[in-house]
């Protein structure tokens, strides 16, 4: 374990519980997509496979249940909460995500590293939560103004990868074992995305203005 | 064979 990739986890915790404190604190879920969020819930479902049969350290198991529970509580909010769910945009958040989970599963089945039921799995998570925010994304340029709760989430969620390639760059130069191509690239991918979006975030914080991004 | 290599990040 390093500091950059301490820091990444926590700043990962830290956007969920942005979110969770949205949800409760204002009991409505506008400007967040149903759609990304179920996407997070499927990768952690499919990349945590080991989580009873491998055991790491009691953080790593005790960090996979945290993001197990917490998302599918995030996707059961915004599906059954009674007073929730009324504000979920739901004909905003038209993003056709299957797309993306095909496409990470079809990957996953070419570009292992190892071709065994839980490396598949693995793979396919990896390459799903670098698209996964895509809907969110879509989401945000469609609703125009964008809450304060609601940029804070999005920006951390998209910081906390750029902190885990800090962590892979430190990790190549300290492990001679360490090769994680796969994430690593993905990685990159997933960070490339929010380019825009931490533009914009940058630009509100700057001007102390709302932020907004252009339709 | 090298220890296998276990994906202990998150």
């Amino acid at each position: 374990m390093n500091i950059f990739r301490f820091a990444g986890d926590m700043t990962h915790l830290i956007s969920i519980l942005v979110l969770l404190l949205k949800i409760y604190a204002t009991k409505s879920c506008s400007g967040i997509s149903l759609k990304t969020q179920e996407l997070y819930a499927l990768v952690f479902l499919t990349r945590y496979l080991d989580l009873f049969t491998g055991f790491i350290s009691i953080y790593n198991t005790v960090m996979k249940l945290i993001f197990i529970a917490s998302s599918l509580a995030i996707v059961w909010c915004m599906r059954v909460h009674p007073i929730v769910r009324r504000s979920y945009d739901k004909d905003l958040d038209t993003f056709r995500h299957y797309f993306l989970v095909a496409a990470s599963f079809i990957l996953a089945l070419l570009l292992y590293e190892k071709f065994a039921f839980k490396e598949i799995f693995w793979a396919f998570s990896i390459y799903l939560e670098a698209i996964a925010i895509l809907p969110q994304l879509v989401l945000l340029q469609r609703s125009g103004n964008v809450d304060n709760l609601t940029g804070h989430y999005v920006f951390f969620l998209g910081a906390y990868r750029a902190l885990y390639i800090l962590n892979w760059i430190y990790r190549y130069f300290t492990d001679i074992h360490f090769s994680r191509w796969i994430a690593c690239v993905s990685g990159l991918v997933q960070t490339a995305l929010y380019a825009d979006f931490f533009y914009y975030y940058y630009i509100s914080w700057r001007n102390n203005a709302k932020l907004k991004l252009p339709a | 064979s090298p220890k296998q290599e276990r994906h202990d990040e998150l």
